[in-house]
């Protein structure tokens, strides 16, 4: 129904400008209808802007600048509609390392209330996990998992079973 | 209501009975090029329900099951279950935990089960109907798709605020 | 014949002139997200002759000049020059050193140099003729764009081919 | 011209297998034509398989995969028409560090008559380039270039300016 949506458009929109904000530490973003006239119907335009950039359209952001951007939209939409869990593959790929230290702590906090099994191949990443399953193909074509416990105190994984 | 754990048997990869427990909080899953990370995805999005090949990365859905290798000869049925707790009774099925099964088999046939027993997919998708879980557009994240909303048209993105609203 | 330097002027994020040197070997271009490395692999394709402002994540062509920021106002022009060695006189021209200009201005009107004399478009394309410079579908990867070759249809892929037949 | 196309289409064949199987450390990969009988029209196949694997097609290869894959057909490209210079985007944001040790190796055999100018943010990548330029923005929305010298005795960078 048209006041579902309203409403919950607009919720999302605040989330997403806040999230936007702790993400980049500034800047602004929003989401927009395209035709205000048909609420159903209507596109959804992306703002985002980095702080003190004045991008044209959503394009022209970097890569990193992109996922960012998608990451604080997918967790502005997750505030509205938890999932009990979520699956996020290898998200981190165009992040350099500050980048990924910022998602990693408002990854954190969702994780309080949301089940999240991350696939990665970054160091950072690994090392906030409770738990970490390591996959192997020693037989080729094969896999085969492990898990490892993480020793948080020497930092380092350890191989349990 | 939480994921306790999955199973993966004969699903692309994954020739051995395979099974994954979750813990609360944050699971990483780690490892080379290759060996399988990318194919535990494709397994939850399948045994949730996908129906296109194509978004599992396959042409038809028998490409799922393992096809053998130089060592090892195809398998003709694969199959992930996942395990659900249900300790505060959100789902509609009087256990503890719920166990949702699905199989297929190499002429194209599937089986869905629910706690062991043969249900039609369209009780396993009236079992996680607003809770969330099996609407995977925003609860499972594919590699390389992060910034799809981004690249998408205005149009094509209202899919994500309809089910989240 | 190889790349001595470029230079970017209010091109993009790079409000100030900048000049970049290219020794021999390999050349790493470092830095955190957003700050301009992908720009320069942009402003490249664009002093070789790119016609689309869609390939350069542009809508129009004027989007390249440097739009300002809260503390700079807005450039009226853009300009990517780059410098080639020509001791070996593969190209045309009979100079030791090749540099090659495009500048844009807000109004959308374009202007290209060789050596600093104003030549047209297909000048430039007729001196990197054959030599490899210009073609840039396997001279420039873009970001995220590596694998493209692997989800073209095989009939789009022919021109990979076709160019370096 | 018909002879043109075929002959060179053999040649990137023949180098694409050698270099597949060489980033590999095995397996098999080649081109085919779609339409032997219509050569000017005919699209053109992949077809790659890691060692130990029999992938249907080439969809169900792994992000890792896939980027090696289509490293190995660029540079099979190459060795027919060499680029006097060629610049490469974060290629390595998929590849594992086994992966990118072995991109490189290859990589620093072209390099001897190719200029390549690599975006990286890998710390391995970084290590094996002659010379290194920071892209930063120290003034929001404006890049700046630093330039760096590699200590490769002491494997770090050294800001040259
Ligand atoms: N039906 C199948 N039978 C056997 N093997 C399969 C099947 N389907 C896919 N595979 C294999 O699974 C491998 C891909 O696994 P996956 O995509 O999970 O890798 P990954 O661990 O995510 O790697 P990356 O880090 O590169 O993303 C491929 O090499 C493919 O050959
Ligand atoms: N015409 C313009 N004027 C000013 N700034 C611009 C212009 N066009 C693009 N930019 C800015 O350039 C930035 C993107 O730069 P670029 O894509 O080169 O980043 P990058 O260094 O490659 O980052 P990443 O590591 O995330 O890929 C964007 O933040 C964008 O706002
Ligand atoms: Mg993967
Ligand atoms: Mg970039």
């Amino acid at each position: 129904s048209i006041e579902i949506f309203t409403e919950t458009f607009h919720i999302i929109r605040k989330n997403f400008s806040e999230i936007f904000k702790k993400l980049f530490q500034g800047g602004d973003a929003s989401i927009e209808l395209t035709d205000e006239e048909n609420i159903l119907e209507s596109g959804i335009e992306i703002i985002a802007m980095p702080p003190g950039k004045k991008p044209k359209n959503i394009n022209i952001l970097s890569g990193g600048e992109r996922t960012l951007t998608a990451i604080a939209l997918l967790f502005a939409t997750y505030m509205v509609r938890p999932s009990p869990f979520c699956f996020l593959d290898e998200i981190d790929a165009a992040l350099d390392e500050e980048n990924i230290g910022r998602f990693l702590r408002m990854l954190e906090q969702f994780a309080k209330s949301t089940q999240f099994i991350i696939i990665t191949h970054n160091k950072k990443t690994i090392s906030i996990a409770e738990s970490i399953y390591g996959i192997t193909m020693e037989e080729p074509g094969v896999s085969k998992i492990v898990s490892y416990r993480m020793e948080k105190s020497e930092g380092k994984a350890v191989l349990t079973s | 209501m939480h994921l306790k754990s999955f199973e993966l048997f004969g699903f692309k990869s994954f020739a051995d009975k395979t099974q994954i427990m979750i813990e609360p909080g944050i699971t990483a899953i780690i490892g080379p090029n290759g060996c399988g990370k990318s194919n535990i995805v494709d397994s939850v999005k399948w045994v949730l329900g996908e129906k296109q090949a194509k978004n599992i990365r396959g042409e038809k859905m028998e490409d799922i099951i393992f096809n053998g290798t130089d060592q090892r000869k195809p398998l003709s049925v694969a199959e992930v279950s996942i395990t659900i707790d249900n300790s505060n009774k959100i789902l509609d099925i009087d256990t503890e935990a719920v166990k949702v099964s699905r199989r297929i088999f190499r002429d194209g046939e599937s089986e869905y089960l629910i706690n062991k027993s043969p249900v039609r997919l369209k009780d396993i998708e009236k079992l996680f109907m607003d809770t969330g879980i099996g609407k995977t557009s925003y609860s499972v994240m594919e590699q390389g798709k992060i910034d799809m909303i981004l690249s998408t048209r205005a149009e094509d993105r209202r899919y994500l605020f309809e089910e989240a609203a």
